[in-house]
């Protein structure tokens, strides 16, 4: 058994349990802030058997993959001619995968 | 040393940390929320000396265990001539034993 | 890779989190209650490659140490001619360090 620990983003949050739970993989989730931005974000606990952890891997590599978004122009104090739009990076996932000596459904 | 992780319904929290602590255990609580129903729970961190694993988890059985419970029937659009109890099941605990590689406490 | 779990007073968790980050160490904070004072904590994960578990337990120590605080006279029912200062321990930190099998950055 392993313990997956993932830390990603709450806009990200629904997708990946969803994901998770069609899959039959449960999760427990957590609030949690970064250490960098002071921003919320989410760490979800992901309990699977060993053979079950590539596939969880997977998923959360489909939902949770950094990608570019472009974002509507933020107007700023300076009009400009131009409003071409802004692009951001967001999405990411940081995976632990740790061992579990005993899991117990009680 | 261990890291017990155990994840409780809220209702059930106050009681494990009582007992736990009465039998000089030392609990950190975290809230968390379940993946499935997406509804509040208890996600409870308790460090022990590998030699009182076994008597944590007797304590989780005793106050945590899975059971059904007699709710007053919950009152329905149909007026119903009988209104028998409804029953529910509470209670139950997921517990993750980790091994930890170094405790400190400073 | 490790994970350090670290569970310390709400009071000391900027100044760790700053002094981690100017090191280029990267954390996630939760919010936790302790189990025994049922007061509000913080718990910090920190994962580091192995050779860094010892820096970081250096600057946890620097920065959480218990130690006797000064505060001033908490005014009592009772009007005594002599208003002394009380002395009363913070900081602090419990620390549990445990083995990552795998690391992701997706
Ligand atoms: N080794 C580790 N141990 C524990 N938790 C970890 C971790 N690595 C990442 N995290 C968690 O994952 C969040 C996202 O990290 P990511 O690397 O994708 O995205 C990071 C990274 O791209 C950047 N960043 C973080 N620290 C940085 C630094 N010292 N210098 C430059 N950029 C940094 O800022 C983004 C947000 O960081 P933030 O700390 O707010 O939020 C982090 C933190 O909560
Ligand atoms: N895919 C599914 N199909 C049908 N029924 C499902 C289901 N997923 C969950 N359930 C049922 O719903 C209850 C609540 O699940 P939830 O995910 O909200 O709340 C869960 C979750 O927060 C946590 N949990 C359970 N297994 C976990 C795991 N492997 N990894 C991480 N967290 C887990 O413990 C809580 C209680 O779990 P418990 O098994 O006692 O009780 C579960 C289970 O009886
Ligand atoms: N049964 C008991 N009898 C007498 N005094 C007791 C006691 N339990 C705790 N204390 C004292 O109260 C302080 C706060 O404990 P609390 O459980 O609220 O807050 C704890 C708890 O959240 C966490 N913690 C400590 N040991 C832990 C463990 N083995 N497992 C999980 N969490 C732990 O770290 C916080 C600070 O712990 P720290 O040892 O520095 O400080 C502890 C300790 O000095």
């Amino acid at each position: 058994m392993k313990l997956i620990i993932i830390v990603i983003e709450d806009d990200d949050t629904p997708a990946l349990i969803r994901k998770l739970t069609e899959q039959g993989y449960r999760s427990t989730k957590l609030a949690s802030t970064g250490g960098f931005l002071l921003q919320g974000n989410t760490t979800l606990l992901v309990g699977v058997e060993d053979e079950h952890v590539d596939p969880v891997l997977d998923i959360i590599r489909q939902t949770c993959v950094r990608r570019k978004k472009l974002l509507p122009h933020v107007a700023s104090e300076i009009p400009t001619a131009i409003n071409l739009p802004v692009e951001v990076e967001v999405g990411g996932a940081i995976v632990f995968v740790v061992d579990v000596q005993q899991f117990h459904e009680m």
